[in-house]
C-alpha cells in the first residue's frame, strides 16, 4: 500500500483547497516559520485518526478547522482526504478489489467528525485500523513531529519503552 | 505479548548499535530494560559513547549529540517494521554540517533499501540540497497557505525573505 | 515583595509588547497573570497574535513563531534590570533567515543600548557574520577541547569539517 | 562591574588551562556538535556559584571534572576563574579598593567545591551574592541555556512566573 496524495480543504492555514503528491524517495518541504509546513503533515496524521487535539497542538479539535484570518472569515467546516495506491493488493481483506483507497475525514464546528474509505462512511476505528495493519497510523514512530526529538531524549525511561512498544 | 516485545527489542537493538556507529562514523551506542524484569514493566535506557569519549550518561551528552542518538533510536524501530510512509519534521535543527551529511546518508541508504517514502522538513540548506524534490510553503496572503513545487535555486530564496 | 513583583511586571509587559512587535514586524502581544489575584500565587500566560493572524492559544503557533515569542519575553526581562553579561546559546537553532536577521538586529540594538557583554553559541552561519568577534571551539584531540580566535572565514571552514 | 576573563581548567572537556577573553559588543562561538561550546559557558555558570549539579546536566557535581578520553586518563581536580574588571567601583561594599575582583572555585573528586575571591576562601553564599547584587548570577534570565527556550514555551504559567520574581 502506497501514499500517493493528500487533499486538504479549510485544515489550519490550508484555507483553499490544496493538493499534496507525495512521490517514491526523499520529499522535502521549505519555507519560513509559521507558513504552514507543521500543519501539512498534521493534516495527514488527522485523516489517519488521530483523537487527541493536543496532539494537533490545540485545545479542542475545533481548533483545526481554518479560523479565520486578517481578510478570510473563519470556515465551519474542514476535510482532509488521503489516498492510497492498493495495486500491491497489500492492503487489509475487504479492500481486495479496491486498486485504490480514499481516506477522507471532514469536521464540522461542534458537530465533531466523520470518517469515509471510498465514499462510504466507517467508523473512526476502522481507518486507525486500516493503517494500524500497513504498519503505520497516525502513532506511528515513522512520524516525528517538531521537538518530538528532544521529548525522547528526555523523556522518562517509562515513557521510552512505550515508544518500542509501537514497534512490536 | 511479553516475547513479542522482547523480540522486538533484540532487533531494535540490533538496528540501533549499527545506526549509531553510522551515524557518529564510530563510537558505541546500547539500550537497556532497567527498573523491573519484565520488558512490559522495564523502563528503556540508552547508554551511549561517542567516538574518542568515555561512555556516559544521555544528559552529558551535547545538543546535536543526543539528536543524533535519538534519531538512531527512532530509525531502529522504523527499519524493525518499515512504515510506508516517515514524516520528519525539523529533525536536522541541531546538527552540525559534518552531522546533517551523515544524516541525508542515510536517509538515501534507507529509501533504496525500503519501499518507504519520505517527507522531510527542513531550513537547512544542505538537506535540501539532498532531497529528491522540493515543495515551498508560502502565505502570499497573510494566514493562509499555498503548497507550491519549487527547485533549489526558489528554495533558497525562499529561506530569504518573509 | 508583591508590590515588587507587580512592578516588575508592568516594566516587564511594556518591554514585552515592543519587543514581540519588534521581532515579528508587526502583530500584537500581551502577558497576563492568571489563576490567582495575588502575583506571588499567579501563573505568567501569553498571549499571542503573529501579524496577519487571529490571537491564538500559543500551543497553535509554529516552532519558530514560539522561540520568538519566548525570546521576546526572556529579553523583556533583561531590559528591565540588564544583566553584565548575557549568554545565548543556540537560541536561533529554530528560526528562518529573515527571522535570524531581525534576532541580530535586536542583539545590535540592545548591545548598544547596555553595557551588557553577549555571548551567542551557533551554528547560523547570518549570526557568525553580525558578531563583533567569533571564537572557535575544535577537538582536535579527541575528547579534549580548544578555544581559539577565528574570522569569518575560517568559521565557516569549522562548519564543514567534523 | 564588567566580565573580562575566564580561565578553565579540568573542567568538563577543557582539560588545559584555557583563557577565554570576554570583549565588549557581541561575541559569537562555533564548533562542531560535541566539541565543548556549551561547556565553555557552563563553567561560567559554575564558577558564579550554581549548586545544582542537574543544571549542568550531570548526575552528580564531580561529573564537571575531566572523567579522561580516548589519550588521558580522568583527572581529581578541576578549576575555573572568572575575572570582573571593577574600576567603575559597581561592586558591593568590600571591593572599594580591588579594581580587580577574581572569583575562584575549585572541586576535588569526592572532597566538594572550594570558592576565593582575591584569593581569599569564602563560602558559596558569598560568591552568590556577590554576583546577585550586580544582577546576575548562575540563576540569571539572561543565561539561556541549550534547550531553554522550548522549556519555557512548555512550562507551566506557575513555573513561568517564577522567571518573573528573578527579574523583581
Ligand atoms: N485553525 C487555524 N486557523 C488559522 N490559522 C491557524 C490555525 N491553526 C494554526 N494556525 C496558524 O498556523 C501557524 C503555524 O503553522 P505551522 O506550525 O505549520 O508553521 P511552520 O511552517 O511549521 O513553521 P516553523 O518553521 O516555525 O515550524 C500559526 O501561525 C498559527 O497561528
Ligand atoms: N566530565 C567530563 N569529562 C569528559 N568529557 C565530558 C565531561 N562532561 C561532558 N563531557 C563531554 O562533553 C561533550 C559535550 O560538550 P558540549 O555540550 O559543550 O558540546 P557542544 O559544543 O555544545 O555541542 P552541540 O553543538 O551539539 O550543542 C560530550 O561529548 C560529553 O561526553
Ligand atoms: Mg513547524
Ligand atoms: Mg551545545
Amino acid at each position: 500500500m502506497k501514499f500517493t496524495k493528500l487533499q486538504i480543504s479549510g485544515f489550519k492555514t490550508f484555507v483553499d483547497a490544496t493538493e499534496f503528491l507525495i512521490e517514491p524517495g526523499l520529499t522535502g518541504i521549505v519555507g519560513p516559520n509559521g507558513c504552514g509546513k507543521s500543519n501539512l503533515v498534521e493534516a495527514m496524521r488527522w485523516v489517519m485518526g488521530e483523537n487527541s487535539f493536543k496532539a494537533m497542538r490545540a485545545s479542542g479539535m475545533d481548533d483545526v478547522i481554518f479560523s479565520g484570518s486578517g481578510e478570510r472569515r473563519a470556515l465551519d467546516i474542514a476535510e482532509v482526504a488521503l489516498v492510497l495506491d492498493n495495486s500491491d493488493n497489500s492492503a487489509p481483506a475487504g479492500f481486495q478489489d479496491s486498486p485504490i483507497i480514499e481516506v477522507t475525514r471532514q469536521i464540522e464546528r461542534a458537530e465533531g467528525s466523520t470518517y469515509r474509505i471510498n465514499g462510504r462512511e466507517v467508523r473512526a476505528k476502522d481507518v486507525q485500523l486500516l493503517f494500524a495493519d500497513a504498519s503505520t497510523g497516525a502513532k506511528s514512530p515513522a512520524l516525528v513531529r517538531q521537538g518530538q526529538i528532544g521529548e525522547l531524549i528526555s523523556a522518562k525511561p517509562q515513557a521510552r519503552r512505550r515508544i518500542l512498544e509501537e514497534a512490536a | 505479548g511479553r516475547e513479542r516485545l522482547k523480540a522486538a527489542f533484540d532487533k531494535v537493538q540490533a538496528h540501533f548499535k549499527e545506526l549509531f556507529t553510522t551515524l557518529f562514523d564510530g563510537g558505541w551506542a546500547e539500550l537497556q530494560l532497567i527498573e523491573a524484569a519484565d520488558p512490559l514493566e522495564a523502563g528503556l535506557e540508552i547508554l551511549a559513547r561517542p567516538p574518542g569519549k568515555k561512555p556516559q550518561v544521555m544528559t552529558l551528552l551535547s545538543g546535536g549529540e543526543q539528536a543524533l542518538t535519538a534519531l538512531s533510536l527512532i530509525f531502529a524501530i522504523f527499519l524493525t517494521n518499515p512504515a510506508p510512509i516517515c514524516v520528519l519534521d525539523e529533525v536536522d535543527a541541531p546538527l552540525d554540517d559534518a552531522n546533517v551529511e551523515r544524516f541525508c546518508n542515510l536517509l538515501d541508504h534507507m529509501s533504496r533499501k525500503t519501499e518507504t517514502r519520505f517527507i522531510t522538513i527542513t531550513h537547512n540548506p544542505i538537506t535540501m540540497a539532498r532531497m529528491n524534490r522540493l515543495f515551498g510553503v508560502t502565505m502570499v496572503e497573510r494566514g493562509v497557505s499555498q503548497l507550491v513545487s519549487v527547485n533549489l535555486e526558489e528554495a533558497e530564496r525562499f529561506l530569504e525573505t518573509a
